[in-house]
């Protein structure tokens, strides 16, 4: 099962 | 549509004061606002982009920390550092649309310290040669 942290954003693209 | 119209010969301030009490003032009105937002920066229309950035941050100075809250998340920080990334829109976005995106994250990371995230994408930006000294 995938374990969902708490964070509500998104990872930082990279330009 | 109205505080971004490319055919504004100058601010509608009407507008940009109903934006920013739709936001401030309606249930989900920050999270409806960031998404217009998203959407308008990324105009292919120089002039409507241009708008989209100044009414984000007149909204940034209005708004408060809620909507800082909001901005200063990578989820939106990553539609603006599209338009300044050649991977993604970079090459077709005008100098100008690139500027102020770069003048605004910038500026934020003076005014909204808290919002940690935004140095995060500017050291980013730095780091990957997008912005020169």
């Amino acid at each position: 099962p995938v374990i969902r942290g708490f964070s509500d954003d998104e990872p930082l693209v990279i330009a | 549509e109205r505080v971004t119209n490319p055919q504004n010969q100058k601010p509608d301030v009407a507008a940009i004061e109903a934006f920013c009490v739709m936001l401030t003032k309606e249930a989900e009105g920050i999270q409806i606002g960031i998404k217009l937002l998203a959407t308008q920066i990324q105009s292919i229309n120089e002039s409507e982009a241009l708008q989209a950035l100044s009414l984000l941050d007149t909204c940034m100075k209005r708004c408060g920390p809620l909507f800082h809250a909001e901005v200063g998340k990578f989820r939106f920080l990553n539609e603006m550092i599209k338009l300044v990334s050649p991977k993604y829109l970079g090459n077709r976005t005008t100098a100008s649309v690139r500027q102020k995106v770069l003048q605004l994250l910038y500026a934020w990371i003076r005014d909204y310290p808290r919002e940690s995230k935004i140095k995060e994408a500017y050291e980013m930006l730095k780091k990957q040669g997008v912005i020169e000294e």
